[in-house]
């Protein structure tokens, strides 16, 4: 998993 | 983290602040509809992940779908002062001038330019990114027009503030404990606070000094 395109934030 | 809890609730309480006050006192006064419907626009452009039921967690989905029901609320609350309330809709209406085409058309732009990956959904999101951040531009054009700043206004505006104030200490956070550092939504963030910063500098001169209230 790319950590960068991963939008968990609100 | 605690800055980013503390980010999301102030976020919400922002719009509990909006929320409650129109729905009790009927007052749209000194809030700017084109702002509200420009959140509305980011809320359904960023979450659109909801629909892929991919979700990450309990909090985080029932955060998304309290942020989209309570700005669609909103836009219904302030649409019941046009029945109830006409002359302060008018008022509110004519004073509600900025051009939201100048503000959603770049940001078009600036989402096929600047993204992860071409597809729809890294599309919106990244025109949901740029668009927040200038979402405050007719509220706070509205506020320069008029001069002065209702108690509404000021928390609602300063409740959003806090929420951008901290994303940044949690973005630093993260970028020392998970090595995350997401551009995009860095610089859009830092843009944001930017316009804010520039709110609460005009604030703390004119209103805390005692000397009126004014934006350039």
């Amino acid at each position: 998993v790319d950590a960068v395109t991963v939008h968990d934030e609100l | 983290n605690i800055f980013r809890i503390l980010g999301d609730l102030s976020h919400l309480a922002s719009i509990v602040i909006l929320l409650r006050t129109v729905q009790k006192t009927r007052q749209v006064d000194g809030i700017s509809l084109k702002t509200q419907l420009l959140y509305v626009l980011v809320f359904c452009t960023r979450y659109l992940d909801l629909l892929t039921f991919r979700w990450k967690s309990v909090y985080n989905t029932l955060m998304k779908m309290v942020f989209i029901g309570a700005s669609v609320r909103v836009i219904q609350l302030i649409q019941e002062c046009k029945t109830r309330n006409a002359v302060a809709y008018k008022d509110m209406m004519a004073r509600d001038t900025f051009q939201i085409k100048y503000l959603v058309g770049p940001c078009a732009i600036l989402a096929l330019v600047f993204n992860y990956k071409f597809t729809v959904l890294e599309l919106c999101w990244s025109f949901s990114l740029w668009l927040e951040s200038v979402a405050i531009l007719p509220q706070l054009f509205m506020l320069s027009r008029s001069g002065k700043a209702g108690t509404l206004t000021t928390h609602y505006i300063f409740a959003l503030g806090l929420y951008r104030a901290l994303y940044i200490p949690n973005w630093i956070w993260r970028y020392y404990t998970e090595g995350r550092l997401e551009k995009l939504s860095v610089f859009t963030g830092l843009l944001q606070t930017a316009l804010y910063s520039d709110f609460f500098y005009i604030y703390y001169k004119k209103v805390i000094k005692g000397a009126g209230f004014e934006l350039p």
